[in-house]
């Protein structure tokens, strides 16, 4: 199973057309494995990436270098997903 | 084992097999009203099933329902099997539905993508696409809502496999898509088109592969909005309505710009509940309130189709 321990989903609000034109670029890196929730389009729209722990430093440097605007939205995915397991658990039983 | 009415947990997640298997014992239980079809089968060589709802006659209009095309977003095929027994255990008791009954039918896809809604329970839970091989690629997978042939491999879409978001070798490419415009075509008197996602609260309308407004415009946004109004009756859930490209991003290849431009006018796209803070991991005891709230704007959308023919 594959887990998604220390990944974190980041809300990323771009507030001008260079900004989203930036996330587009960085959406097409292959090797960052980014899993966009909520695809970037237009200034001041916010945008969900899934960015997985080896790669959250690449990410945060690059938003922050650029000004884009971002805050965490899930701190710890594996985290989520356990909650959600005992959770169905819980109903199973 | 969980079966019939008295047992069966629509509040809870279930693998693939367990959702056939109710829909399975619906048909056993109101086989006056809901039977069920095949209308193709998965990649992976699941059977891809629709729930038919009917009174009878024959090729009336209809109204089209399918969930899950994102396998991830789970909340959707749960939703989906709630309505299901909603519609089935309402027939007879709510003068509305039982209008609508009486002059259309209702097709409901509970889970568009098996392939993807198995390969999440089991490998990875956030995976979205189907499972199909793309000769050339070690990445698998294209995305259903993509693959429609509406401005297909236009802007909003990706050309690589690798991509959430890649719209496949050609239009119509996945069998999982095919099989719908398929059934589509050969039904040939389908009014309605609703497709159900979950993510961000959004009730959308044509077009999303481009910026310009459809000419039913006006109507679909009225429509749309007295459905989200309803929807958030119940418990405040705030929903965004417009079309595809204005409220969430310029996408191409999806299913309702294709159904519209099919000549299906009443043609929407739900984003169910799903604030983003569980992304795709919405609780279980979210379940049952997100299948209620979405019922009251299914039916209200139902209404309008059923008073507005054409």
């Amino acid at each position: 199973l594959e887990t998604f321990a220390g990944d974190q989903v980041l809300r990323v609000e771009p507030c001008n057309e260079e900004q989203v034109q930036l996330l587009k670029r960085l959406r097409a890196q292959q090797p960052l494995q980014l899993n966009f929730w909520r695809f970037p389009s237009f200034p001041n729209e916010p945008a969900d990436v899934q960015v997985p722990f080896a790669n959250l430093q690449n990410v945060k440097v690059f938003l922050e270098s650029h000004q884009i605007k971002y805050s965490i939205m899930i701190e710890d995915v594996q985290a989520a997903v356990d909650e959600e397991r005992r959770e169905m658990d819980l109903n199973q039983r | 084992r969980e079966r019939g009415r008295n047992s069966f947990n629509y509040g809870a997640y279930h693998p693939l097999e367990t959702i056939y298997q109710a829909m399975d014992d619906l048909v056993a239980e109101y086989p006056q009203l809901v039977s069920k079809q095949q209308i193709g089968e998965s990649y992976e060589k699941r059977p891809l099933y629709v729930l038919k709802f009917s009174t009878g006659g024959k090729n009336r209009p209809a109204i089209w329902i399918d969930a899950g095309i994102h396998a991830r977003e789970w909340v959707t095929q749960a939703t989906a099997l709630w309505t299901a027994r909603k519609i089935a255990s309402d027939y007879g008791y709510d003068p509305s539905l039982d209008s609508l009954l009486n002059t259309m039918d209702v097709f409901l896809l509970v889970v568009a993508n098996p392939d993807g809604y198995v390969f999440s329970h089991t490998e990875n839970r956030m995976w979205r696409k189907t499972r199909s091989k793309t000769p050339g690629s070690l990445c698998v997978g294209v995305d259903p809502n993509r693959n429609w042939d509406a401005g297909f491999g236009g802007p909003g879409a990706s050309n690589d496999p690798c991509s959430d978001s890649y719209h496949g070798p050609s239009a119509n490419s996945e069998v999982e898509v095919r099989s719908v415009v398929d059934f589509i075509k050969s039904h040939g008197n389908v009014k309605a088109f609703i497709s159900i996602h979950s993510y961000s609260q959004l009730l959308m309308y044509p077009y999303g592969y481009t910026c310009t407004n459809i000419k039913d415009h006006a109507e679909l946004d009225n429509v749309a909005k007295m459905a989200a109004n309803a929807l958030t009756s119940l418990y405040g859930t705030q929903y965004k309505v417009g079309p595809i490209c204005s409220v969430i991003y310029q996408a191409s290849g999806g299913s309702i710009d294709w159904s519209y431009d099919y000549g299906i006018k009443y043609s929407f796209a739900f984003e169910l509940r799903d604030t983003g803070r569980h992304g795709f991991l919405l609780p279980a005891s979210q379940i049952i309130p997100t299948a209620q709230e979405t019922w009251l704007g299914l039916k209200s959308i139902f209404e309008h189709v059923r008073d507005h023919p054409y």
